[in-house]
Formats: C-alpha cells, sequence, structure tokens
C-alpha cells in the first residue's frame, strides 16, 4: 500500500523541502518506489532535482487544475536518483485562485494520488502557508512530518500547525496522523538549539524523530547542483543524518 | 510625509520579521515616529515585540475586515521601545477567505493606513506568500524592502518576486519601488554567502543595501525574551548591523 505523506509547517525556511528531497532519495536508496510532488510555486524541491522550471509543461497546475488528468502525464523521472517528481511550475502560484469556487477544490490532489498505486512513498512538500494548496496536501495524506527549526520563532507557530490539523481531521480527512516532528538546523554550539529540542520534546513526548538533522553548509549546497544530499555529498554529516532518518521511517512503517 | 514599506518574500524564513522589528526600532531611536503592522496570521512579529497573541481583540484583522475599522483604535503603543504595533491574531488567518467576494479587497490596508499621518514611518511585515494579505501590503506601500537570505534557494524566488511587483506596479499601485534588497544571515565562514551576495549584487546592481547583516544567535533569541535587538544585546553583531541599515535608509530617505 501506498504511503502519503505531507511535509508541512506554515513557518517559513524550517526545512520542508530539503527534508522531502533528502528523505526522499534515501528511501529510494532502500529499494522504495518514491515520488515527489511538489506543491509550492515557488518551485524549489523542483530545482533542488534539476530540473528547469520554465521548461515545465505539465506538473502539479495541471493535476489540480483538470480533475482527469493522468498522474503519469504529469511526472518526470530521474534514473540516476531513483525518484519520480510531478513538477511545480509558475502557474501554480494562480491555482489556488482558479480553484476558490469549485465544490470539489480541497480533494484535487487526493484524486490525482489515486493513480499513485505503484509507489511506496508519494511525499508532498507544501509551501509556507495554511491555503487552498496546503489543504489540497492535506487532504491527500495518510499522515503529516513537521520540520521544526531548533529557533524560538519555529516554536510559535506550533499550536496554530496542530489546530488546522485537528480542524482538517474533523472536517476532510478524518485518519489523518501526524508521522512525526523532525528537529532541523540544530547547532551544537547554541544553547538555543538545545533548549528548542527539550522544549519540543517536552510538549510533544512520543511524536518527536529521535533523529535530529544539524545544520550542515552541504544541505544549503546541494540545491545549487541540482542533487540531493545523497549524490553530492553522502559523507557529510546532513547525509547521515538524512540517511539515519530514513531508517527510522522505514523501521516504524510496519509492512502492510 | 509617512513612508510606508513592506517587508516582502514569499521565500519562507529569510529575515522579514527579524528585519522589520529591528529596523523599526533603530528607526524609534533616531527619533522617528515608527508604526509596525503585522500582516501575518503566524503573528512572529507580535510575538518578537512581548505581545500575548491570545489576548489581541483588535489589530490588523479588524483593519481589514472592517472598512470604517479607527487605526487608533487597532493600535498597541509600546512606550519602552517607543513604537507602535497594530497586533496579529490567529483571526487573520481566515480574512483572506473572508474578503474574497469583496471588490476592494486588495485596498482595505491601504485605505486603514490612510489614517497614519502621524507617523514617520509605517513597516508592514508580510507572510511568506503571494496571496491576498501580501497583496494588500504591496497596495498599501510605496515601497518594499526585500530580505534575501544568503543561501541559493533564496536566490530562485526572487525572480517570480520582481514579476509579482511588476504586476502589482501595472494593476494596483503605479508608484510601487523597491526600497532595496538587504542581505541576510551571512555566515563569513561559508562560501556560498560570499557567492549569493555576489550573485544578487551582480543581478540587481544599485538595488542593494551596503549593509549586509550577519548571521547572529543574538538576532535568534531576541524574540524569546520579547525585545528587538536594540534592547536585547545592543553591543552584539547584529545590533550594529540594524543600527547602520537605519543609518542608511535615513540617509537615502530624503526628507521631503
Ligand atoms: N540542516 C540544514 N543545514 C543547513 N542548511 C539547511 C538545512 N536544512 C535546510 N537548509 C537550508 O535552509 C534554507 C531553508 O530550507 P528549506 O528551503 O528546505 O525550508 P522550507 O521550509 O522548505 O522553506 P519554505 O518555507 O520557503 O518552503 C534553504 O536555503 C536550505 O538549503
Ligand atoms: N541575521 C540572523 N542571524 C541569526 N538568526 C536570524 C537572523 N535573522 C533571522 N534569524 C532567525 O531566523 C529565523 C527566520 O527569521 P524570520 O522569522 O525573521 O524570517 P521571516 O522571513 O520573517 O520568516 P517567515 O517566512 O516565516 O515569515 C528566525 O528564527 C529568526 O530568529
Ligand atoms: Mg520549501
Ligand atoms: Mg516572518
Amino acid at each position: 500500500m501506498t504511503r502519503i505523506y505531507a511535509f508541512v509547517n506554515q513557518k517559513g525556511g524550517v526545512g520542508k523541502t530539503t527534508t522531502a528531497i533528502n528523505l526522499g532519495s534515501y528511501l529510494a536508496k532502500n529499494n522504495q518506489q518514491v515520488l515527489l510532488v511538489d506543491l509550492d510555486a515557488q518551485g524549489n524541491a523542483t530545482a533542488c532535482l534539476g530540473v528547469e522550471r520554465q521548461n515545465i509543461n505539465a506538473g502539479t497546475y495541471n493535476l489540480l487544475i483538470s480533475p482527469n488528468a493522468r498522474l503519469h502525464a504529469n511526472t518526470m523521472r530521474s534514473e540516476k536518483l531513483g525518484i519520480s517528481l510531478v513538477p511545480s511550475s509558475p502557474a501554480l502560484a494562480g491555482a489556488e485562485v482558479e480553484l476558490v469556487n469549485e465544490t470539489d477544490r480541497t480533494n484535487r490532489l487526493s484524486q490525482a494520488l489515486s493513480q499513485a498505486r505503484r509507489y511506496d512513498y508519494v511525499l508532498i512538500d507544501c509551501p509556507p502557508s495554511l491555503g487552498l494548496l496546503t489543504l489540497n496536501g492535506l487532504v491527500a495524506s495518510q499522515a503529516v512530518v513537521i520540520p521544526v527549526q531548533c529557533e524560538y520563532l519555529a516554536l510559535e507557530g506550533l499550536g496554530q500547525l496542530l489546530e488546522t490539523i485537528n480542524r482538517i481531521q474533523a472536517a476532510f480527512n478524518f485518519d489523518l496522523q501526524i508521522r512525526g516532528m523532525l528537529m532541523t538546523m540544530y547547532d551544537s554550539r547554541l544553547k538555543l538549539s538545545q533548549q528548542v529540542v527539550d522544549e519540543v520534546r517536552l510538549h510533544f513526548p512520543d511524536k518527536v524523530f529521535q533523529v535530529v538533522i544539524p545544520r550542515n553548509v552541504r544541505l544549503a549546497e546541494a540545491p545549487s547542483h541540482g542533487e540531493p544530499i545523497s549524490t553530492y555529498a553522502p559523507e557529510s554529516a546532513g547525509a547521515y543524518a538524512y540517511a539515519s532518518l530514513a531508517t527510522e521511517i522505514l523501521s516504524g512503517d510496519t509492512p502492510y
């Protein structure tokens, strides 16, 4: 059975895209069939995989706007990375307004992903907002992964995010779970980092992944080379952390 | 005459809130009357000034939803910091949907700020998106300040942002200028930081502030104390950088 996870946090710059891309690449290295969906008009996940946004005609925008669009026809394949991608395009910026009067506007992505049975994992990279695009991601998913930057302001928004997830569960997607909160950009030289980790583990016991992703410049460099960390700098601290996250996820997702 | 600046970038976590708060506090130290408008449902600017979001009844949401709302009645004053604030509240998350069918939905903030003549500077902190709230911020402003994090992914979105600003100029706000791009979170130990600064100065000569804001943990700590850097750690590298930005802005804004 396909597991569909959304990477969500309305706080910006906390590591949603970095986590979706790099977790995806290590799940693929563990022989999982992985589909990445770039649901952000910024198109960062698409850029991280080296795809030129201007050349894209198909992709997430099509899936949302044309209910009969074929998933396969809107998916690109990277043999080198063993990952498939539904790319973002600049047109996605207009999708929220275009869908506003459609009755099934929250279900468009979930309908499209009903054709995703061939994949073991579908990873949806959401924009930093709680608007209609993120709502589509949450309705389409079985669970969410919440990257939490090890900084004070990232703590502020967690309550609001969890309230929103509760509302979505009640109104649209009864089974939506929290797969886990992932602490990101941990800097061992800063007291602040440890304080935030301690605070999150205190408030949300059992919900926080064991792995903590360190701040590691290789993770910030990899996007400019259009590669995930697993090929750009496989021996870096960032690579080891995301490889362990893939192991932690796989061992927790007991086979059906 | 009042100068109204919007702090905008749809890329998340680049320093919009940090810049609005800290620039505001140094403009106030230079005897300017400063009003901060928190246009982000996350309410980070409100939290940075130590205001508990749950206690807020008035604020930005009121200004947007009730066209006859009085600016003064929705403004809080911090004598200690010499700054006034229109706070965010959790209700702001619903404003975009509530305004969607209003014909003047893009002008609500601009109408409210017509009552802001007593201030020398109005600084609007925008959310990380290009939706109706940010659109209200851009329509209400004379100019934008664009924080650009010294990382590759932050470069990716600049083109899209400038296109959006051009569209806004043509359709809603003919006089909207770019006051400047501010390089943020510069880490002198990383080649990546300098590469990004060089790239931005190359593509946008004359548009980039001389001052570059360094990565400085004091800036990330200050929000948990509910104070700007000017009172939390006035001798830090982050404080000196924002103080120089205020000087650069004041010397460029020739008196009317
Ligand atoms: N562990 C890390 N160490 C160092 N840099 C990182 C790390 N994780 C992410 N980054 C960098 O930090 C920035 C923010 O990360 P990213 O873009 O993945 O966050 P995001 O939550 O997807 O942002 P947005 O809210 O804009 O979608 C990027 O420049 C990225 O390269
Ligand atoms: N120069 C700096 N040095 C160190 N930390 C910084 C600096 N500027 C901002 N920060 C921290 O980085 C994080 C992101 O900054 P901030 O929240 O101001 O960005 P933003 O663009 O307003 O984010 P959002 O897109 O979510 O609105 C915050 O935790 C902030 O405290
Ligand atoms: Mg992202
Ligand atoms: Mg902000």
